[in-house]
């Protein structure tokens, strides 16, 4: 229905893109927009459609002026669709949330953010992080270790923080 | 609503009956190169409903089966479960939900004919596909008070595929089909490629999508 | 012409999917291959036609059966990936090659094979290799570190190994 | 043939003229997200001939110059200029290659009326686009004898682009055409999509690939 969806729009906008929002958060300042885009065709053309238009995200990271989104690093991508998913989380928290290796492409400092801001969701929410960060880890309220002992099956094991070795594997006490 | 615990068996490299119990709020999955973390993820996708085998990384839906390696012979079948807490949520907050759904209008003197059994496969879809969203919505809430529109504390579903092709989908132990299990979940802001599963390299997923694409994920969040 | 395609194609097989080839060597073992698919149609089809024909991979990581390459984790991908341009390069080496991030998914044991394998290459091409991979910068011979001082614009610093801080920052005396 | 430099200036976030030298085998390029490393590798597409701006992740090519930041107002043109050492190479290599690039037949007597300048951008692409792809290579390498047919121990690329749109090409500090950039690094393994640069994100492109597109990648390298 139009009314509901453009409430979400708003909230799930003002989450992000506001000056307490997601973003600002995660970029320790900059701006940012979530906006509809107005009708090319039909009735509505050159006007904005709640029941059609489609949604486009401008994105400037702290002393930054891209002018296309793809120009953003890596990691500015990352974070910024972080920020997004946070700020729709907000809005409407499902059960759980699965993020698998989406800390791939953050140097430390922006990893050291991400986990900060996962932390803020935790009583409504239950976060599945696949991740091979060390400081990824140490943010988890516990970690299960995925092995194979035997080739070609996986084992899963309990996994202690002090158990992961430097080089990703688990040691001999986590795999039995 | 809250997850519990995930039950594999034959699932891709998970050959043995694995257990991942969620007690606490962020959980970590770790490992090397290789052992299995991804698949656990395609094991939530696929029990969630999933129907595209390209989705899970595979070519046919029977690729799924855990397909033997150097130390095992291949297995007869892939079973996967998931369990949830359904606790009875206070009355203000169902109602709050309904007002939300349904912009404000009260439903209540349409729902004294409401199924007495929402766990029945015909009368749960009967009740999911009557024509408007919104009033769906208000008959589930309505008629358990739970977040998902099953009268038990706990629900357990469960999707099986037999190397032989057959299939099988149980909720809490009884028979439904596939569209029942996609249906349970709609508009909790799981399964159904929403918003709340990050695939491995699909995070900017959001930001590469088109106008119309993201448009549809916020709509799901709506 | 048909015969240089062939022979290079033959060469590179050769160097991904051979005994000694780069596959086994990055994986520790395994199998893989590289083939020509029969043409699905024209006066050649059901055969491989050397001039048209398209090519295919296949993978096996040691102990494992993957019915589709897709089907490998992410790691593996990216070790299969690498295997094969590291075969076209000894078939072939350009003067120098351009590796942006690509130990981004590996675990710390593949990182280190993949450093291994950087190394052979030396005596014929300059490799430049992007990095957020601690153990990748020690397997470089020269660092540069590229930082924003001024915000909005890069600037260029050479760094020693000692100076790249576990939070991807580069310290005070690299940034003279 | 070794890469010796790259200079870029006004060039996406390298406002000021910055130099990266290749003194040593295996050159790292670190630093904290967002800095300017991927743009390095875009200033090295650009100055090889990429004539796709969203390639480079842009919208349009003007993006690459720099567009300004809290600090700084926009620059008027992006400058990028790569340098390489281009030795006179033995002539037994020279008869090998030529030999693998013929199929053995010796095209000596052909060559003796090969252009006298090989600078010179109407005869270098001239004798570029000369038909047979082999030939040309013959010509090529028995000209100068060196892996770039320049005739010089060093060989300057340069690309500019200025904020009206207007652009340069130069080698060797002569102005050339776009395409005869893209021309003198053919067959080089280097440039146009080949197999040298792995941008961020794609090493896998190879593998998720059609087999026709591996087909084009497995060519540049015969
Ligand atoms: N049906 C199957 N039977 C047996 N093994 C399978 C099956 N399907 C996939 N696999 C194997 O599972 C492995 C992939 O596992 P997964 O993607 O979970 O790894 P991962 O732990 O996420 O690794 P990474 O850190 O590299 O992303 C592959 O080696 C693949 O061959
Ligand atoms: N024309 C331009 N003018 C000014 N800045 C630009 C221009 N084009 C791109 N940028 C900026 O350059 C930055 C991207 O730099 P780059 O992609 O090189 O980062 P990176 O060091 O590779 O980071 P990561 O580790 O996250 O991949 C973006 O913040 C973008 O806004
Ligand atoms: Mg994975
Ligand atoms: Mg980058």
């Amino acid at each position: 229905s139009r009314s509901r969806f453009e409430e979400t729009f708003k909230t799930v906008r003002e989450n992000f893109a506001g000056h307490d929002g997601m973003f600002r958060r995660l970029f320790g300042g900059g701006s940012a927009d979530l906006f509809l885009l107005p009708m090319d065709a039909g009735p509505r053309a050159g006007e904005i459609d709640w029941l059609e238009s489609g949604v486009e995200i401008r994105a400037k990271p702290p002393g930054k002026e891209p002018r296309v989104i793809n120009q953003l690093s890596g990691g500015e991508k990352t974070m910024t669709a972080v920020a997004l998913l946070m700020a729709i989380f907000q809005s409407k928290p499902s059960p759980f949330c699965v993020l698998d290796e989406v800390d791939a492409a953050l140097d430390e400092a922006n990893v050291e953010r991400f986990c900060a801001a996962l932390k803020q969701f935790l009583d409504r929410s239950h976060f599945i992080v696949i991740t091979h960060h060390k400081r990824t880890m140490q943010s988890c309220d516990m970690l299960y270790g995925v092995t194979m002992p035997q080739r070609g099956v996986s084992k899963r094991v309990a996994v202690k923080f002090e158990e992961v070795g430097s080089d990703g594997r688990l040691s001999k006490a986590a795999t039995e | 609503m809250r997850l519990a615990k995930l039950t594999l068996s034959g699932f891709k490299s998970f050959a043995d009956p694995t257990e991942f119990r969620f007690d606490l709020p962020i959980i970590g999955i770790v490992g090397p190169n290789g052992c299995g973390k991804s698949n656990v993820v395609d094991a939530i996708k696929w029990v969630l409903g999933e129907r595209s085998a390209k989705s899970l990384r595979g070519g046919a839906m029977l690729d799924v089966i855990f397909a033997g390696s150097a130390a095992r012979k291949p297995s007869g079948m892939a079973a996967v479960t998931l369990s949830f807490e359904n606790p009875v949520v206070g009355e203000e907050i169902v109602r709050a939900e309904r007002a939300k759904a349904t912009g404000g209008i009260d439903f209540d003197t349409e729902d004294s004919e409401a199924p007495a059994n929402a766990n029945a496969p015909t009368s749960l879809s009967a009740s999911l596909s009557l024509g408007d969203h919104e009033a769906s919505i208000v008959k589930r809430s309505q008629v358990t008070h739970r977040r998902l529109p099953i009268d038990a504390d706990m629900v357990d579903v469960t999707r099986r595929l037999y190397a032989d092709g057959r299939s099988e989908y149980l909720i809490n132990g009884k028979k439904v089909r596939l569209r029942d299990i996609r249906e349970l979940f709609l508009d909790t802001g799981i399964g159904n490629d929403a918003y709340s599963i990050i695939e491995q390299g699909k995070v900017d997923a959001m930001l590469l999508a088109n106008p119309q694409e993201r448009r549809q994920i916020l709509e799901e969040a709506a």
